[in-house]
Order: C-alpha cells, then structure tokens, then sequence
C-alpha cells in the first residue's frame, strides 16, 4: 500500500544541504503493522511526514495505494489526507484555544459529516482514549499525555486505512501507553488498518510485525519481530 | 532545599474545580536525585511548574532554599527562576524563529554574562548534547529529539544549583537518553546539584536514590530506589 523508491530528502539552511534521507527503497503491504526505530534526527518523521503526503522528497517516487502522489493535486492530496491516512503528529500539532472536542472532529467537518454524527464519534473516541469529562479542555488546560491522546482519537476518528504515528506513547505512563497500543492492534487484527508507527520505546515497538531501523537518512536493518 | 506544606493546586474551567493538586507535603535535602512518576493528568508537571515558580499553589507553602516563595516579588521569582533553577519543560518550550544557540545563551543573556563567556558556554554544551554543527538551526528546523537537547543545553548552561527535569528524554532513543542521564548523574554527584525529574521511563526513573508516584493529585508512594 505504501512503496517508496530511490526517496531523497534535503533540507537547505543557510545554502548547506542538510541530507535528511539519504536514500530509501521500501514496500510496505496492506495491513501491515510496522515499528520504525533509530536515533534522535535519523530522519523517521521526515520519512514520514512525506509518507503522509505532509512533505515532498527532493528525488524519488512514491506510490500510495499504487498511485505516483507526485501525480496529484495540492486539493487532492488534502482529500486523500483527510480520508485515508490518520497522522500523529511528534508534537500533537493540536489547535490552540479549540476544544479537545472540536479538535478531535475537525477530520470529520472536513469531510462533510453531519454534526450529530461528528459528535457522536469524538465523544466515542474521546472514552476509548480514558478522557472522558475533558471534552472542553482547551489544549494549555490539558496534561503532555491527555494532548497526546486527544491527537491520536483525532487521527482515529475518520476511520482512516493508514496510521502513521509518530512517536504517540512519548508522554504516557507505561499502562496508558498499553491501552493506546492495544487500539491499535486491534484496528490492524480485526479491521486491517495498516499500521506505520515510529517509537524509541523498545516495548512499543515489539507490538509490531515488522522493525524498520534508521540511522543517518538510511535504512540500517528492516527484521521481521520475533518477539511478537 | 525544597519544602513544601498542605500544597494545592486548583484549576478553574467555566466555573468547575479542577483538583490537579489535591495535598502534598514534602521535603527534598539539597544534593537529592529524585524521579517523579504517575500516570498522565496525575500532577505531575503542576507540581513541578510551582516548584519553579512558574505557578503558584492555591493553598499552602513552598519554601524554596528556607525562604516562603510567596514573599518574593514577580522580579524577584524571575531572577530566582534564571541564576538557581534549570527548568526543562515537558514541551521544550524554545524560541522559535530563534537558533538553536541563542535559545540556549538566554539565560545568560538575562544573568549579563559577556558575549564571548555566553558563546563559549554555550557551544560546549551544545557539543555535550552531541548538537554540534546544528548551532544555527531554528527549533522547526530540529528533530524532536534535537529541540528536547537544545532545552535541556539552555537549562544547563547557567549551572543551576536545582534541575526540574519534565519528561527530559521522552523524544529521545535509548542511547541518547542514557548520556543524557550520565551528564545528569554526574552533576548531582560531582557538583552537588538537586536534580528533580519526572519521567515514565522504568529505567530513567532508576537513576534516582528516591522515587515518588503520584495519582490523581496525592503523592501515593515515596521510597528509597533499592536498585541503584
Ligand atoms: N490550565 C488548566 N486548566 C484546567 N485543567 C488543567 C490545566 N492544566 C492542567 N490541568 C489538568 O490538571 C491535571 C494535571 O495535569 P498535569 O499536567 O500536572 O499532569 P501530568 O501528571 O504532568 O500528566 P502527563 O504525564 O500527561 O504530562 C490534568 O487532568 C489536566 O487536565
Ligand atoms: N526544516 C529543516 N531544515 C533543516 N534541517 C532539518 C529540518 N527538519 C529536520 N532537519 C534535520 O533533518 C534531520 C532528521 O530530522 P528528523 O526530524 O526526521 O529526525 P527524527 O529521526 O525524527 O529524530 P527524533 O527521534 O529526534 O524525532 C535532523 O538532523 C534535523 O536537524
Ligand atoms: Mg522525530
Ligand atoms: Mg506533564
């Protein structure tokens, strides 16, 4: 569902080139539940901010669901965002002075649901994610780890095919982080989400089938999980 | 070195009490290494924002150094806040549209060290943090990782003689962390520094002689760490 070939991407500061991915060649079938690891300014979230359709590589294709992205529009690829990929941002990338409510919905205005329903599914995802009695917590009135989890039921709420998540257990205690990966499991086991998830918890990312190593822009191992 | 007595802290949203702090009392000796853990929304991060002096307690008192803080002025705090406290906080917090080595000079802007003291020092923290040649990135020019070190650098870099360390490695890979944790450690050891550090990580946690767990606004366990 996801294939990336001969994916560059270089930043340029002050003219120096800065070459985040160095190169990258990968294939990563539906359903799956990948775990990218390596460390700090290997380059994950800039691999996966252009598999979210978030960024362009400087050289290189790649294909989503078997279409070149390079190939749509600017409307299009927020059409194709907002349906089919759920991004959790490093950073939560919430909307300030909006309510952990109308944040966890925005996906589902976007998309033309009816506000009963809108409604209906935040508050859904809202308990799933422990939350309940938050709803009108503005984003500086919550905890790390309540921001955290209004990001990810955001991500959730438009039933998307892929989640690409970025670091999502960063601020949570060990047994909030469980709960929140075994949403996740099961969205992959029973409904076949596809599941990219990037962690540098070890514990976090043995939930996966797959482990996708980075270091220096580059793909240093890519192992099946024995551990699973 | 930090005491406090029948502290709480209330939030207010649309007229309802929010409990984040219900009552703590305790003391921390100077030359402490001390973790603080607890599931996410428990206080954690309340606490250490009136530890501080970033917050003020609804009730109670905090004797910072033997001193009331409530009888200090706002100028007072601020100065207090800049030449003893070293506060990395649980979002970075950085300047943007600032580079990674002014963020981290600030402080001693604000202590009036020379231009040529505050470039020296900074640098060398800089390179402990192993972010040398990222000196002119802007925070969103950073991976998470990287702007969590530039955060940690500029609370540093004044030599405090008390550390408030929020989440200090959640953004960071386990080898990455664990230097982290050794220019903590030596710190504490070789100079006497109070280190206070919440974390969720079992191992970061482990580095402390003593560990205290919140929930839900009370201090439920405070024990000496038999692992270290
Ligand atoms: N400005 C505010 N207004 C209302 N409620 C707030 C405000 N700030 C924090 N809270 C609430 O106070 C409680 C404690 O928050 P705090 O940030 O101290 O938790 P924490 O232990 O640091 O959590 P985490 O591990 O997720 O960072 C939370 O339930 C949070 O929603
Ligand atoms: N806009 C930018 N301009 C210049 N350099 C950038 C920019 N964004 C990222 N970088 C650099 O690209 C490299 C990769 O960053 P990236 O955010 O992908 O790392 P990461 O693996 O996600 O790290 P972390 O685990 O710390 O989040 C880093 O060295 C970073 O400094
Ligand atoms: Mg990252
Ligand atoms: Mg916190």
């Amino acid at each position: 569902v996801v294939k990336v070939v001969g994916l560059k991407k270089t930043y340029f500061l002050d003219h120096v080139a800065v070459p985040a991915i160095k190169e990258v060649n990968l294939e990563i079938p539906k359903g799956s539940f990948v775990s990218i690891t390596g460390a700090s300014g290997s380059g994950k979230t800039t691999f996966m901010n252009i598999l979210g359709c978030l960024d362009k590589p400087t050289e290189g294709e790649y294909f989503l669901q078997g279409t070149d992205v390079s190939s749509f529009t600017p409307d299009r690829l927020a059409e194709i965002r907002n349906e089919r990929i759920g991004f959790i941002f490093q950073n939560f990338n919430l909307l300030a002075r909006t309510s952990a409510m109308e944040n966890i919905e925005l996906p589902l205005v976007y998309s033309g649901t009816s506000r009963h329903e809108r409604v209906k599914k935040a508050l859904e995802l809202l308990e799933m994610m422990g939350l309940k009695g938050f709803e009108k917590h503005f984003p500086q009135q919550l905890s790390g780890g309540q921001q955290q989890r209004v990001a990810i039921a955001r991500a959730l709420v438009n039933s998307p095919s892929i989640i690409l998540a970025d670091e999502p257990t960063g601020n949570l205690d060990t047994k909030t982080s469980y709960e929140i990966m075994h949403v996740l499991k099961k969205l992959n086991e029973e409904m076949g989400v596809t599941i990219i998830l990037v962690t540098h918890e070890h514990d976090i990312a043995a939930y996966a089938q797959r482990i996708i190593t980075f270091r220096d822009g580059l793909i240093v191992s890519d192992t099946v999980n024995h551990e699973k």
